[in-house]
């Protein structure tokens, strides 16, 4: 009855070359991403895998870190939702944060990323809950009134509709008007990835075309 | 001083949102 396939991660680079077709990658940088993942996904255990903890090691150099976004980027990536990251799964959401990646999937990417209640809408209450971990992860300090003012601006330039919900549609125009919103869901350092890991040539399984 | 950030503004500032340290070594 159950598919137990579904929730098992595969290990390993699997094939570049299907990756490269379905991510922005080429080949080469498919493998000398998986260059990275490995480095990330030994540092705790060996397995071949990303773990939270692993996760949380490579974006902060600590695992005591407490994060709600870096939980959040973490669950988005984890697209089985088995805790566990596979290069596959790792490949093709960073394939967003490519500089050439669809303006559209990092629209998407960045709404699901602040839709903490998967709802289809970001509501007032969520904003804030992000805007105080921001706070507190940043060690910065506002009062209360100073939070519900900042909210309440965004809200009467998202909200078109003034229905309190800012919406996958809101959410584009917002974006659009502010490109510096999709700033985080583009990292520079993905052109430059067969650069900084060069001994992927050493385990390539392609021959140089 | 008025304020004139906007939330999500702020939010992209967070920590865990910048996945470029997952490249320094």
């Amino acid at each position: 009855c159950c598919d137990f396939d579904l929730y098992k991660e595969s290990r390993g680079l699997g094939d570049p070359e299907i990756l490269a077709r379905e991510t922005v990658f080429s080949v080469s940088e498919v493998e000398a991403l998986y260059e990275l993942f490995k480095k990330i996904s030994s540092a705790v255990i060996d397995d071949g895998l990303i773990n939270k903890e692993e996760f949380q090691l490579a974006l902060f150099k600590t695992n005591k870190k407490e994060s709600l976004f870096a939980d959040r980027v973490f669950d988005l990536f984890d697209t089985k939702h088995n805790g566990i990251l596979g290069f596959e799964e790792f490949a093709r959401a960073l394939s967003v944060f490519h500089p050439n990646a669809p303006v559209d999937d990092k629209i998407e990417f960045s709404f699901q990323l602040y839709d903490l209640k998967h709802q289809g809408f970001i509501e007032r209450q969520e904003v804030k809950q992000m805007v105080v971990a921001t706070l507190a992860e940043s060690g910065m300090n506002l009062s209360d009134d100073v939070i519900e003012s900042i909210i309440d601006k965004t809200f009467e330039e998202a909200d078109t509709k003034h229905d309190g919900k800012i919406d996958k549609e809101k959410w584009r125009i917002l974006v659009l008007r502010h490109p510096s919103l999709l700033k985080n869901v583009t990292l520079q350092y993905l052109k430059d990835i067969t650069t900084t890991f060069p001994s992927f040539v050493f385990h390539s399984q392609v021959a140089d075309t | 001083k008025p304020v004139t950030m906007n939330a999500f503004e702020l939010i992209s500032t967070s920590q865990g949102l910048n996945l470029s340290s997952l490249f320094e070594k």
